[in-house]
């Protein structure tokens, strides 16, 4: 029988819930394993940049979403936490096949990369709870009115709001956005949805704002390459 | 299942898209 909204988003829940529940909220031991077989071990360097994050993320959810949240922003964070681990392993199997490397001391030193996996990891739980929702804004989705979200906000957290939280250009998110939903497949039709809103939005939009890195990118493939003949206007 | 286009060749991944080849 078709489920009534918050059915379907108290299932939607569950569902995320129940695919961390065997995630951790550390790097597992086949991470560990990745970490020690770089160069230069990013370890130290990933726990330190989860509690600056983690701190910055709850107080901006506590200050958009009320002053009563900030626990709830730190249980956010935590789920964001274990799927960002969980996403990152899957990425690195998949690259290990991909490339027959063990070694990605590079892309693991990569505060960008990290910045970028965890603020999708986040986006993610959020568009599950409710809390960023394209359609209502977040306030009227089932999930948060089955949370109990009830409370009016100051500011919505829908996206692009994670970008200025972990202070990530648009760019750098999309990057992540298909290797991330290629590497769980356990996302539901509703998330990768979003995401790809989340793509689109960036693609058309903010992506080409002042500031933006790309801009850099072909101003550097510009300089880079031989100089390329112009085609001239169709008519 | 969802109709999201996967639009990276095989030979493009992560470590290509933050320029880790």
């Amino acid at each position: 029988p078709p489920q009534t909204p918050i059915r379907a988003a108290m299932n939607s829940i569950k569902q995320l819930r129940g695919d961390l529940t065997s995630s951790g909220d550390q790097p597992s031991t086949n991470l560990d394993t990745y970490f020690k077989n770089c160069t230069v071990d990013p370890k130290q360097d990933v726990l330190k940049r989860l509690e600056t994050l983690g701190q910055a993320f709850s107080q901006r959810f506590g200050q958009a979403v009320g002053p009563r949240c900030i626990v709830l922003g730190r249980q956010r964070f935590t789920l964001g936490v274990k799927l960002y681990y969980k996403v990152m392993e899957a990425m690195l199997k998949s690259e290990e096949k991909r490339l027959s490397v063990q070694n990605f001391s590079k892309l693991l030193n990569d505060s960008t990369f990290h910045t970028s996996l965890l603020a999708c990891a986040l986006e993610v739980i959020m568009a599950t709870y409710g809390e960023s929702s394209f359609k209502t804004g977040g306030y009227n989705h089932p999930a948060a009115t089955a949370a109990g979200g009830g409370d009016a906000a100051d500011t919505n957290v829908c996206f692009p709001w994670i970008l200025d939280v972990v202070n990530l250009a648009a760019f750098d998110f999309y990057k992540v956005i298909e290797s991330f939903i290629k590497a769980d497949p356990t996302l539901n039709k509703e998330i990768v949805k979003h995401l790809e809103t989340c793509e689109n939005l960036i693609m058309e939009r903010i992506a080409w704002r002042t500031g933006s890195p790309l801009f850099e990118l072909l101003k550097q493939e510009h300089e880079g390459g031989a100089a390329e003949q112009v085609e001239p206007p169709a008519s | 299942s969802h109709d999201y286009h996967f639009g990276l060749e095989d030979h493009e991944g992560i470590s290509e898209l933050f320029d880790c080849d």
